[in-house]
């Protein structure tokens, strides 16, 4: 495997927003790319990551190869770069370790690293392909906002979408909240608009807690999506350029 | 209040 990133700053933030959520990962390395999958502990919530190969330049792998990597030991060798260092990731056939190289594009510093692989027997789950009743994309620092705002109060929000709009409500100890927002196209600025897109009206209760680790991803882009079908885990996706992403499922709470 | 439900009875196993 050779990839080499033009901004270490996109690995370290998708790095930073899912090392909360899960500790050791393989990342699954093929022609198309670096994937990744995992759990939390819990198996209430998924990360699921697509680095596609265009998104480096230039992208090399001859035989697909899992590297097990601990999150921990990654953030600490990646805080070795700056953001907008050249970063290359680099293993052999069989690897014991990974590669890590970061270069300054404005100086003739070079600093490199390499990790130990662990052996990570990782359960990958089949997810399937959804048409979901309801995609909502609106901007990321509003959905950021709504969960921080809403976890003050309770550990738990009911997402509903309706075609008047999507509401996030939350019952607490304090009293209670709700935020609204209506489909609406922002002229100046497209990526304020909120888009909602649905076929049927739907409704789903998710743990706060979760969805607030999921917005550490906010930095990574200026949208987020989510996906939802009655009585299904809710799908958070944030883009990333060249078709890669970030995604998160998080399963729903059910009954009472 | 409603049960947290895990991924395992949603998501299949290979």
């Amino acid at each position: 495997l050779e990839a080499r990133l033009e901004q270490a700053a996109m690995l370290k933030r998708v790095v930073d927003a899912i090392k909360d959520l899960v500790q050791d990962c393989n990342f699954d390395c093929n022609d198309s790319g670096i994937a990744l999958q995992a759990m939390d502990n819990s198996h209430v919530a998924l990360v699921s990551m697509m680095l596609k190969s265009e998104s480096f330049s230039p992208f090399r792998c001859d035989r697909n190869i899992a590297l097990g990597i601990n999150l921990t030991s990654l953030t600490k060798v990646l805080r070795a770069a700056q953001g907008d260092d050249i970063l290359t990731l680099k293993a052999e056939d069989a690897p014991d370790v990974v590669n890590l190289t970061f270069e300054s594009p404005e100086s003739d510093r070079l600093s490199e690293y390499d990790i130990k692989l662990m052996d990570i027997d990782q359960e990958h789950l089949g997810i399937p392909d959804t048409e979901y009743a309801a995609t909502i994309t609106l901007p990321s620092s509003e959905f950021s906002r709504i969960t921080r705002d809403l976890s003050a109060l309770s550990e738990s929000v009911a997402i509903e979408c309706t075609k008047e709009g999507v509401k996030f409500t939350c019952t607490g100890d304090i009293g209670n909240g709700s935020v609204s927002l209506r489909q609406h196209t922002n002229v100046e600025n497209d990526a304020k608009s909120v888009d909602i897109s649905l076929t049927e009206p739907v409704a789903l209760t998710f743990s706060l807690k979760y969805l607030v680790n999921f917005c550490k991803a906010a930095g990574l882009s200026d949208r987020v999506r989510l996906c939802l079908s009655n009585e299904v885990p809710l799908l958070v996706e944030y883009g990333l350029s060249n078709n890669s992403y970030l995604r998160f499922y998080l399963a729903p709470k059910i009954g009472d | 209040g409603p049960k947290q439900q895990t991924l395992a009875g949603f998501f299949s196993r290979p």
